[in-house]
């Protein structure tokens, strides 16, 4: 800045290089961070292995564009429990969508293993919640899985609202459709490189948006 | 829009490469490595005043208002961005979710007088 220039970008002594350079480091941090909303850079403390990464944005590549201003995120489960056994979990997702944003689209990828018997049925409820207190459960949706591999289930969004601590709990109920068989273990890969991942799309909300109208 | 040469003290973009490697965010920026982070400056002479570009058609506009009330108009121009695009960004942020967003106005592409 000039002192007492009108016109800052105007010109005034040149800076040195290196002190040109400095500055356009400050900038670009300070910029990129106003840029994202953030007041920090974010301390990662469990960064999601580079494996698994590589093959959630794999996925994603093939995805609808995210809309100006709106954001895509893909969120991977941490595993509560260890039933697997019975091809029922639950799901642990950390979120933190910006309050100004609305949900509009989710996803709910998993990997089934090869080693399915037959045609799957699997419920998925939302669990907990802070006016459903701890282990009410609400019906999200229900999907047929015939085939082993990468499934993307769609959930209504309306059904994820966003609570303050920004835990999403998802619980996975199995059962095979054909017989009385009971079902085998280890259907759902819910660790490891495959492990399940929430893929949501969120846009600005409107101006006004939510807020009651008057008759 | 020129990019700025040492001895150009006219309007210009000054052009600068970020490498993220050299802000030691690589760790939570997956996408792009770097961005262009170009600024404007440089002298903007009454002739030069309303260049092409939307900041100029908006500064030129306030002008002729004020030189319809003055003789004489009461600032200097001022070299500004003409013309910015959005930066697409892949991070993650402090869950370890992966984020896709643009981020708008982030490159300047143009400089101008307004």
């Amino acid at each position: 800045q000039v002192a007492g220039s009108a016109c800052p970008s105007c010109g005034g002594p040149a800076l040195a290089p290196q002190a040109e350079r400095a500055l356009v480091l400050k900038l670009a941090k300070q910029q990129i961070l106003e840029g994202l909303q953030l007041t920090s850079r974010p301390r990662l403390t469990h960064p999601p292995p580079k494996a698994v990464l590589t093959r959630a944005l794999r996925r994603l590549q093939r995805g609808r564009v995210v809309p100006a201003n709106g954001e895509q995120v893909i969120s991977f489960a941490v595993l509560t429990d260890s039933s697997t056994a019975t091809c029922s979990s639950t799901l642990t997702f950390h979120l933190s969508t910006p309050r100004s944003h609305h949900l509009y689209h989710a996803r709910l990828w998993l990997h089934v293993l090869p080693t399915l018997p037959g045609p799957l049925s699997l419920r998925i409820f939302r669990w907990g919640g802070r006016r459903r207190g701890r282990g009410s459960r609400v019906f999200l949706a229900e999907h047929q899985l015939t085939t082993p591999g990468w499934h993307a289930l769609t959930l209504p969004s309306s059904g994820l609202k966003r609570e303050e601590s920004g835990v999403l709990k998802l619980r996975l109920d199995c059962s095979l459709l054909e017989g009385n068989r009971t079902v085998a273990p280890q259907l759902l890969d819910t660790s490891g490189e495959q492990r399940p991942f929430l893929e949501l799309k969120t846009q600005p909300k409107l101006p006004g948006a939510g807020r009651a109208r008057r008759r | 829009t020129p990019s700025c040469e040492p001895a150009t003290p006219l309007c210009c973009r000054r052009d600068h490469y970020v490498d993220f490697q050299e802000l030691g965010w690589r760790d939570w920026i997956l996408q792009p490595e770097g961005y262009r982070l170009n600024y404007c400056s440089g002298q903007c002479p009454p002739h030069l005043a309303g260049s092409p570009g939307i900041a100029a058609s908006f500064h030129s506009a306030v002008f002729s208002l004020l030189k319809a009330n003055n003789p004489w108009p009461l600032g200097t121009s001022c070299c500004v961005p003409t013309a910015r695009r959005p930066l697409s960004l892949l991070y993650l942020d402090r869950d370890g979710n992966v984020v896709k967003t643009d981020v708008p106005d982030m490159v300047v592409e143009a400089c101008g007088c307004s």
